[in-house]
């Protein structure tokens, strides 16, 4: 799910915004044992020039956005808004063999988003 | 770089957690093992955001590498009936087998416990020998693990019954044996299990150089 609306929509800077995964929106409810779902957040939002407590930003993301306001060239945009620190989950479920298992991923959760 | 999405997003959501297969039909449902709840609570995202970093691709609470934790009930084939023992001093013997089919071939062994209930009367002095069964056709090294009244038996097979170089086998048969000294020694085998720690490579994110 992603709720609509919440933190202003889609404009703004940079920053992460919720995305949650739901298993039982697959399926999935009756195998996997814990969590039910988990926040995977994804990141939206302009990536204008750097403002003090701003997304952080690479040094080419400040020529990039440097670039863009001075003379808009076709194909190189303003830089992108990605996440910039992930954390990872576990998942906790029956497989087909009917064992129980633990499985760790890292990197699943947009934790902040920084422009690139 | 992932293999190419397939669509929808339940394959999509199979291939991002690396699963080979969608869940099919409706498991058995058996109480989740009290060590799986534990190791799933230690690696809780909320733990890692409140400074208690987690190391990725290792399992604290055992103390190994790995990102798969498995807790492979026995399959019960020939097992927890005891077969007659002829040689003076064994006890019952049983055979127990797991069925490993699940492990991928990426997946490295990092740690194979094996745990063993015994209901018995009176088990002081007993000991559990613990080897591949003959059925492997390849004899290996034995164990021999103190029983303990009351008390689960547990043997590590990494380097014994499971190496930690070669692929998993399908199934791993092992024989159990009761050294008590005395053939009419009574004991039932309650309930057997193995839990399997292995690491996949491909899901640990490379050493990244510190700028």
């Amino acid at each position: 799910h992603t709720e609509p609306g919440v933190g202003g929509g889609p404009g703004g800077a940079c920053r992460p915004r919720r995305l949650h995964v739901s298993f039982r929106e697959v399926g999935w409810h009756r195998w996997v044992i814990a969590p039910r779902g988990f926040l995977a957040n994804f990141c939206q939002g302009a990536c204008t020039l750097p403002e003090p407590g701003g997304p952080p930003v690479l040094n080419h993301a400040v020529l990039r956005a440097l670039m863009h306001a001075a003379a808009p060239t076709p194909g190189a945009g303003p830089p992108c808004c990605v996440p910039a620190r992930l954390s990872p989950i576990s998942v906790l479920f029956f497989d087909n063999s009917d064992n129980v298992v633990l499985r760790h991923y890292e990197d699943m959760v947009a934790d902040e988003c920084g422009c690139r | 770089a992932l293999e190419a999405a397939p669509s929808g997003p339940t394959a999509a959501l199979l291939q991002a957690l690396r699963l080979h297969e969608a869940p099919r039909g409706v498991p058995a449902l058996r109480p989740v093992p009290p060590v799986m709840w534990r190791l799933f609570r230690r690696r809780d995202p909320q733990a890692a955001r409140t400074g208690h970093p987690l190391r990725p691709c290792h399992v604290e609470e055992l103390g190994v590498a790995g990102n798969i934790v498995r807790h492979i009930p026995d399959s019960g084939l020939s097992s927890r009936s005891p077969e007659p023992s002829r040689t003076s001093g064994l006890g019952p013997k049983w055979t127990v087998s797991f069925d490993l089919s699940a492990v991928g071939p990426a997946e490295r062994p990092t740690r194979a416990r094996l745990e063993v209930r015994l209901e018995a009367e009176d088990a002081r002095g007993w000991e559990l020998s613990v080897a591949l069964s003959a059925a492997a056709g390849r004899p290996g090294p034995e164990l021999r693990v103190p029983v303990r009244p009351g008390l689960p038996l547990r043997a590590d097979l990494l380097g014994a019954a499971v190496s930690a170089n070669a692929s998993l086998p399908r199934t791993l048969r092992l024989a159990l044996s009761l050294h008590c000294g005395a053939t009419d020694a009574r004991a039932r085998l309650a309930e057997a299990s193995l839990l399997l720690v292995t690491l996949d490579p491909r899901l640990c994110p490379p050493l990244r150089s510190r700028r």
